[in-house]
């Protein structure tokens, strides 16, 4: 957050009017579910705060390092969930854990600072990526709800975080963590979340971790924004020089003492094979170093089965002085930094082989690496993580999920002074802010940005929000060309990246909104063929009852578009598929919007009308998209729907699916 | 196994609470005890398994129950669905 208020347009010098006192979210409150708070953190300071909202009935509970005093007018809450993991796990050891709000792990301070953080100047871990740390409303007032301990997080722990919340007076819940997917009726935290939005709250979840593997997202009930991850323009570039005299180019955060000299060359080693079968020891995973083998050695390590800081330290440990850490295919050649405890560089996959046959190849293989500190203006940028949870929605095909990206990678936010950047136990070092990627990253970015919008429209619905967010993110990067997916190096789709990277400030002004009241959610669940009693979990007061006004559940005023042409006989399709939307004018009384409609090969597109004239602020006009097939196709097909009003462009992402 | 207490979110239809309950968590107690009767300590021990009670945003209970209680306390009249308390991890 040293750069991504930058690179989302949100510098105070640069739209002072969307700064101003009135406007910067100070009566805006998010809740952030997550590992608790490191209150000392400057990020945390309420200096020239106004009074707490008067709607703020939450509470600031006290525990193990953690008293009233802790709370203030940025941090207005902070409370403890612990009795369901405590059921599942055994009692939290108090002497190896806070049980209080105080942050152990660092995630929940990192996520909470990227949402409301107050503005420190002079942030950096180590010296890089030096500037000045803010959230994206950085005048919003912050919720800690401390739902994951050492042990993990669980389900009756998170939902009973929302339901205080809810009565706490958030208006936004900030939601890093997820599970497995299953059916919406059988997903606590999507019936909670769908309660929450109920009583006005906007609910944002990262996407997950598991991409690129297709239909790999979680969190995907619509009424939750779904948010993907992408790169900034930094990076973090490092070098390894090779005995040959190649030099091959990574990334890495690493800042220490045990500095390799680039006069000296090391020996190299690798301790895979050429054969297709995975060693244990070319992932360098525990207890598969020989120290008598990498004592001395710069050791080159597969990503894959340990987390990437681990295999450094396990390298360490036998006595390596250096680690090269290569993606594989998995990763392709996406980079990510990370803050070890010896020299160490990532590179990516392509440079990983040639690394790696260079040493296979039985030349006594050396090299040594350099560090070059914070780069700004990369391009292309934003690119798809290729970590970041992919499309399609594997619930509902007429739900494009992800709904959108936004920064998640290298993200430097404030860190708890419990433990040492790097997260392992042996790292003594401690850091006032930490560098880490993440959909978990991504995920605060949204939700602070929706607290940003939430200040400027306190009358906006969640669904509003969330169509400001979607309808004006965008998908040309720094150079102007389609967002790339990290993983493949070519266009990224809707799979990948939903309706695009935010833009918040044109997010403000978006011109149209596509609204959904409850009732329409739950039209939408009417739609995907529960039981009577499996629907009642989303009913609860006994007052919600299907009226049939979905004809289906691509009819869900969602801002993305999904056609499915599902196939009858071996040679015919369904008959056209029609799908209806409607949108709220929320600019200029007067305005008159024309549609564009990108070309399909394997389908005609019809919209009627093709104009809409609107004449009042709020007034809403229906449209309808008729989906013709023309020609099948053996993918899907991916385009968009634009309304344009000279003022406006009103975008929604596309996917015909065969 | 089937002594084997874990945690279920048990979901309420706040609606139908018959008028001789003066609050919820009253009436979800009662629920649980008429699951737990076979268990030689249901009258003493339905509140005390009781971790969380929801009201807001998701309406019930969280409870430890065994599977064999899980199962009739989802038969029971006023219980909208049972789900087994789940493992999230940090994204």
């Amino acid at each position: 957050t040293t750069r991504s208020p930058a690179f989302l347009g949100l510098q105070p010098e640069k739209a002072p009017n969307m700064w101003s006192e009135k406007l910067s979210g100070r009566d805006v409150i998010v809740g952030v579910l997550d590992t608790g708070i490191w209150p000392e953190s400057e990020s945390f300071k309420d200096v020239s705060m106004g009074p707490v909202p008067a709607h703020w009935k939450g509470a600031c509970e006290i525990g193990t390092g953690f008293t009233k005093s802790h709370c203030n007018k940025k941090v207005v809450g902070a409370r403890v969930f612990y009795h369901g993991y405590e059921a599942a796990i055994g009692r939290i050891n108090e002497q190896k854990e806070y049980k209080s709000p105080r942050d152990q792990d660092g995630h929940g301070t990192h996520t909470a600072a990227t949402v409301g953080g107050s503005p420190v100047l002079g942030a950096n871990l180590l010296g890089y990526a030096n500037g000045t740390a803010r959230g994206m409303a950085p005048g919003a007032r912050i919720a800690a709800y401390k739902v994951c301990w050492v042990g993990g997080c669980f389900s009756s722990d998170i939902v009973s975080a929302i339901d205080k919340a809810v009565a706490d007076g958030v208006d936004i819940l900030s939601i890093s963590l997820g599970g497995g997917v299953s059916s919406y009726y059988r997903d606590s935290l999507s019936v909670a979340a769908f309660g929450a939005m109920e009583k006005g709250v906007f609910v944002s979840c990262s996407a997950g971790n598991a991409g690129p593997d297709p239909a790999s997202l979680t969190n995907v009930s619509p009424w939750i924004t779904t948010v993907g991850a992408s790169t900034m323009d930094r990076d973090f570039p490092a070098e390894v020089k090779l005995g040959n005299g190649k030099i091959v180019t990574g990334v890495s955060l690493y800042k220490g003492q045990s500095v390799l000299s680039i006069e000296k060359q090391y020996p190299l080693v690798y301790l895979g094979s050429n054969s297709s079968r995975v060693d244990p020891r070319s992932m360098c995973l525990e207890g598969t170093m020989d120290p008598k083998v990498v004592s001395g050695k710069i050791v080159i390590c597969d990503r894959g089965l340990s987390p990437r800081v681990q295999k450094g330290n396990v390298v360490r440990s036998a006595g390596g002085v250096g680690m090269i850490l290569t993606n594989t295919e998995a990763n392709g050649e996406e980079l990510v930094a990370d803050c070890h405890l010896l020299p160490a560089v990532a590179i990516g996959e392509k440079e990983g082989k040639d690394l790696k046959s260079y040493v296979l190849s039985g030349k006594s293989a050396t090299a040594t690496l350099a560090f070059k500190g914070t780069r700004l203006g990369i391009r292309p940028s934003p690119v798809v993580a290729a970590f970041s949870s992919r499309g399609p929605n594997f619930l509902s095909l007429e739900i494009l999920k992800p709904d959108l990206v936004a920064p998640g990678v290298n993200i430097l936010a404030a860190w708890s002074e419990a433990i040492g950047p790097s997260g392992l136990k042996v790292d003594n070092r401690r850091e006032k802010f930490n560098i880490l990627s993440g959909t978990s990253m991504s995920c605060p970015h949204v939700s602070g940005v929706a607290a940003f919008l939430k200040a400027r429209h306190p009358e906006w619905s969640p669904a509003a929000i969330k169509s400001a967010l979607m309808t004006t993110a965008y998908v040309l990067d720094n150079t102007k060309k389609t967002l790339t997916d990290a993983s493949t190096a070519k266009p990224s789709s809707p799979y990948d990246h939903g309706s695009g990277h935010i833009d918040p400030i044109r997010a403000v002004d978006p011109g149209l909104v596509y609204d959904i009241e409850p009732q329409d959610y739950f039209e939408f669940l009417c739609t995907q063929n529960l039981t009577p009693t499996q629907l009642q979990v989303f009913a609860k007061f006994s007052n919600r009852s299907c009226k049939h006004s979905l004809a289906s559940p691509g009819d869900l005023n969602y801002p993305a578009i999904s056609s499915i042409f599902t196939q009858k006989t071996a040679t015919s399709f369904s008959r056209p598929v029609i799908v209806h939307r409607t949108v709220t004018n929320v600019g200029p009384a007067d305005s008159k919007y024309q549609v564009v409609i990108s070309p399909f090969e394997g389908a005609s597109v019809k919209v009627e009308p093709e104009t809409l004239n609107f004449t009042k602020e709020h007034q809403k006009l229906s449209y309808k998209i008729t989906f013709t097939p023309r020609v099948r196709q053996t993918s899907p097909e991916f385009g968009s729907l634009v309304w344009k009003d000279g003022l406006h462009t009103v975008r929604s992402p596309i996917v015909i699916t065969w | 196994a089937q002594f084997v207490k874990k945690t279920y979110l048990v979901q309420m239809d706040k609606a139908v609470m018959p008028k001789a309950f003066t609050n919820h968590l009253e009436w979800y107690s009662s629920k649980l005890k008429s699951a737990l009767s076979t268990s030689p300590e249901a009258d003493a021990e339905s509140e005390k398994r009781i971790i969380y009670t929801y009201q807001n945003a998701f309406h019930g209970v969280a409870a430890k129950l065994t599977e064999g209680e899980a199962k009739k306390l989802e038969a029971e009249e006023g219980v909208v669905a049972i789900f087994p308390d789940t493992k999230y991890e940090l994204h």
